[in-house]
C-alpha cells in the first residue's frame, strides 16, 4: 500500500524454459524491463497521470523486439502480422481498443486514439487504422516488425504441425 | 503480450495491453487483450488488470472484470481476488498464464499459474524490480 505512484508492467510469457535461457539474455530482458520501468515511473514522478504512464511503458514494451508486441510481433500461419491493443481509464471508465491491424509503429497509441477522438471503444481492421492516420500516428512498414527470432519460431511451429509433432503445451496458447 | 497498470499520485489508476498475438494463428483471431473486461479493464479506480496467457479462456472468464466484480461486490482485495481468479477459476477451465493487476491503495499484484512471465514493479519510495519467471 502506498500513497505514492505505483506501476506494474510485463513482458509476457517466457517462451524459453527456464534452464535454456542464457546469461546474455537474460540480462538483455532485465535490462529491457528496466527501461520499460523509467519509461512509465518518469511520466508518474513528473505528477503525471495513470493513463499516461501506462502509454509511455506500453509504449516502450512495444518498441522492444524481446518482448511479443508491436516491433516483436509474432506471425499469422499466413506469415503476416495482426496487432492488438487497448487502453482504460480508471477515472471514467473511457476505453479504446485495436484489434487486427498493422501499420502503427505503437498499437498502444491507436487504442487511445480511438478512446480519445471516437464514440466507440473497440475498432477493427481498416477503420482502426483510418483512426490511427487521422491522429498523424507513425506508421511503419511490415518490416518494422519483422524479427527473425519470431520467424524462426513460426517456421519451426508449422515444420511440427506438418510432421505431427507439435506438443499440447499450453503455453503455445499464450499471447 | 505486454502491458501495464499504473496508480498516479492523485490515486487514479489506468490499464493497457498490447498484442502481436500468439505464433502460427489463425488471420482474424483475437485474443483478450483488446476486449474490455476480459484482457483489459480499469474502471471506478477500484483496480486497474492487464493479463497475458490463453486468450479464450481469459475471454470466457471475464478475467479483469471478475477481479473488479470480487473486489467490489466480495469485499476482497485486488490480491486475493486476482490470486482466486488466476490460481483458481482459470485453472477450473483449463487456462494458463497471469496478469498484472493494481488496486486503488496502490497494492500490486503479479500472479501467473504457468512456467514463467517477465515482470516488473516500481513503487514511489522503494527500489524497482524486475522478474523473469
Amino acid at each position: 500500500m502506498s500513497d505514492g505512484f505505483a506501476l506494474a508492467i510485463h513482458g509476457g510469457a517466457g517462451v524459453l524454459p527456464r534452464a535454456e535461457m542464457s546469461e546474455e539474455r537474460e540480462a538483455a530482458c532485465h535490462a529491457a524491463l528496466a527501461r520499460v520501468l523509467t519509461a512509465g515511473e518518469s511520466v508518474l514522478a513528473a505528477d503525471g497521470t495513470a493513463l499516461d504512464a501506462v502509454t509511455a511503458a506500453v509504449r516502450a514494451l512495444e518498441d522492444e523486439p524481446l518482448f511479443n508486441a508491436g516491433r516483436g510481433a509474432v506471425f499469422t500461419r499466413a506469415g503476416t502480422h495482426e496487432m492488438d491493443a487497448a487502453i482504460m481509464d480508471g477515472r471514467d471508465r473511457r476505453a479504446g481498443a485495436v484489434a487486427g491491424i498493422c501499420g502503427p509503429r505503437n498499437p498502444v497509441d491507436a487504442a487511445r486514439a480511438v478512446m480519445e477522438r471516437t464514440s466507440h471503444v473497440l475498432m477493427a481492421g481498416d477503420g482502426a487504422l483510418t483512426v490511427a492516420r487521422e491522429a498523424g500516428l507513425p506508421f511503419e512498414e511490415t518490416s518494422y516488425f519483422f524479427t527473425p527470432e519470431r520467424w524462426d519460431t513460426l517456421q519451426e511451429t508449422l515444420r511440427m504441425e506438418a510432421d505431427g509433432t507439435l506438443d499440447d503445451d499450453p503455453s503455445r496458447r499464450h499471447g | 503480450t505486454v502491458g501495464a497498470v499504473a496508480r498516479d499520485r492523485a490515486g487514479h489508476i489506468a490499464a493497457a495491453t498490447s498484442t502481436g498475438g500468439m505464433t502460427a494463428k489463425s488471420a482474424g483471431r483475437i485474443g483478450d487483450s483488446p476486449l474490455i473486461g476480459a484482457g483489459t479493464f480499469a474502471a471506478n479506480d477500484s483496480c486497474a488488470v492487464s493479463a497475458t496467457g490463453d486468450g479464450e479462456a481469459f475471454i470466457r472468464l471475464s478475467v479483469a472484470h471478475e477481479i473488479d466484480a470480487r473486489i467490489r461486490l466480495a469485499g476482497q482485495n485486488v490480491t486475493d481476488a486476482a490470486e482466486q481468479v488466476v490460481m483458481k477459476d482459470l485453472v477450473a477451465i483449463g487456462g494458463s498464464g497471469g496478469l498484472i493487476a493494481i488496486g486503488a491503495d496502490g497494492s500490486i499484484t503479479l500472479p501467473f499459474n504457468c512456467e514463467g512471465m517477465y515482470r516488473g514493479q516500481s513503487i514511489e519510495g522503494q527500489a524497482s524490480q524486475t522478474f523473469i519467471y
